[in-house]
């Protein structure tokens, strides 16, 4: 991690992840929800960023609008 | 066993919908436990700090399989402010560049864009009370930043948590304001009326008029609190030699001393800052001239030889300082460099504990002399980087062989995102392979 947080606590236990069955979302307790644009537009640059600009556009049409 | 889902939740007021401060809050928690991770903040500034954070968790096997490691993340930045200075005007950068700089600035957690936007050399914001500024004072007519450029700039910057303080370093450093604001600078005479000019000419009411109309829209197009005035090496040469200024200087009671027209000067300027209800940033060199500075000015130094005891003497004083000096990254030298920024301790100058309170932050500085969009961002990456973890980490977080290990993957994930970045020494990035 670059620079380093506060606190970091790791487990060596590993979790899985695929482009096609990950998304980013709100929790429906947030203050912000679909309506605020600066998050929406951080979701989409960093599921980029994790899986590259060709899986967002070519993710299911469900994924987009959740 | 599979991660699915990143849940955010916002806790206060979101401030979505407005403009970072020094005051936003940027801390975060990141539960990362299958089949959902959480990432929880107080403000939308939180949720992209921690954005970063859960990006960078996230690997890529040789296989090409995505995995995370379970982990429990609690984030807060150690200084508030913590920028990155660009120069705009000795070399003209495209918006582009300007844009690109502020992605690399997201992936290292600053929240600062210091835009030194003119100089000597060349005026590219394109001002509408005053086109003639950029029309006569750019390197040509494309060479400018238009209005709706500098707005392009202010939201990208909003998107990424960053600030953008303008920088319009004023009585010196003048010289392309000359060419499209007639009488503004001071006449120099070596002799008899050289045709040349000096620093902005203090004397004369119309400068003054000429300073309360720029600044009352340099207020209302960025939003920023803060405004950076600059206010540093003035040179008093022209000044000097000329009768007007001489007169005035005696009628003042200001003898020879030049510091004190300076000071003048600025003091009028700080009023007219304060008069559209917005903070001002100087350079150091406005504090040691002053013979009264008003409070809540915020003094950045910047001369290397002093820091260290500048910084005791202006929190003594009880102004807030940012501490650029240590951190000059124009200046370049063999091997690994990073290493001199990432061992600087902002608060160790001997100052008690509300002294070390006044110390915002730093930011590192690229002066545009030799740098323009072709060599930029290697120049400021991962240079830059060693001074964001120094102004957002604990100051405990200073081991070089661990900073080392971490920095040169840090290097590559900023190449992989497209930004290049240089290398810290010696290796190679595992992306390579794919390519």
């Amino acid at each position: 991690l670059w620079p380093m947080p506060l606190s970091v606590e790791t487990s060596p236990r590993l979790l899985h992840l695929s482009p096609d069955h990950f998304y980013i979302s709100h929790d429906p307790s947030s203050t912000a929800g679909p309506s605020c644009a600066l998050l929406q537009e951080a979701f989409r640059r960093y599921y980029e960023y994790i899986f590259g600009f060709y899986q967002w556009h070519h993710r299911p049409a469900k994924f987009h609008t959740e | 066993t599979d991660l699915q889902q990143l849940l955010v939740s916002v806790v206060l007021d979101s401030e979505c919908d407005t403009y970072p401060n020094i005051s936003s809050d940027e801390s975060y928690t990141l539960l990362v436990k299958g089949p959902v991770a959480f990432l929880k903040a107080n403000r939308v500034w939180g949720v992209l700090r921690g954005l970063e954070t859960f990006s960078q968790l996230i690997y890529q096997d040789s296989n090409g399989a995505f995995s995370i490691n379970e982990s429990n993340i609690s984030d807060s930045p150690r200084f508030p402010h913590r920028g990155i200075l660009i120069d705009t005007a000795r070399h003209y950068l495209p918006v582009k560049s300007i844009l690109q700089t502020l992605d690399a600035m997201a992936f290292n957690k600053f929240n600062v864009l210091h835009w030194h936007i003119v100089d000597d050399q060349s005026f590219p914001y394109q001002s509408i009370t005053f086109p003639e500024l950029s029309n006569k004072g750019s390197y040509s007519f494309s060479h400018v930043y238009t209005p709706n450029n500098v707005r392009t700039v202010i939201e990208y910057a909003r998107l990424r948590g960053i600030r953008v303080i303008p920088e319009f370093d004023t009585p010196g450093h003048t010289q392309s304001w000359g060419k499209g604001q007639k009488d503004l600078l001071t006449p120099c005479y070596y002799t008899h009326q050289s045709g040349t000019f000096g620093p902005i000419n203090p004397i004369v009411n119309t400068t003054y008029s000429f300073l309360s109309k720029f600044f009352k829209e340099i207020s209302m197009v960025f939003p920023d609190q803060f405004i950076h005035l600059g206010g540093d090496e003035v040179d008093f040469t022209c000044w000097r030699s000329n009768p007007d200024i001489k007169y005035f200087m005696k009628q003042k009671g200001f003898g020879s001393n030049f510091t004190k027209l300076e000071s003048f000067y600025i003091r009028k300027l700080l009023d007219i800052i304060s008069a559209s209800k917005k903070g001002s940033i100087v350079w150091q060199e406005v504090f040691d001239n002053a013979e009264k500075l008003q409070q809540g000015t915020v003094v950045q130094i910047w001369q290397q030889e002093t820091y260290v005891q500048k910084l005791r003497v202006i929190t003594a004083a009880g102004f807030p300082v940012i501490l650029s000096a240590p951190w000059y990254l124009d200046l370049i030298s063999y091997g690994q460099d990073w290493i001199t920024y990432y061992t600087v301790e902002p608060l160790d100058f001997g100052g008690s504990q509300e002294q070390q309170q006044l110390v915002m932050g730093g930011e590192a500085c690229l002066w545009g002399e030799y740098v323009d969009a072709t060599n930029l961002t290697p120049r400021l990456w991962p240079r830059a980087s060693a001074v964001g973890e120094r102004l957002w980490s604990q100051k405990e977080i200073r081991n070089i062989d661990n900073a080392y290990e971490r920095l040169k993957i840090h290097r590559c994930r900023m190449v992989r995102r497209k930004i290049a970045a240089e290398p810290l020494f010696t290796g190679y990035c595992d992306h390579e392979n794919k390519m």
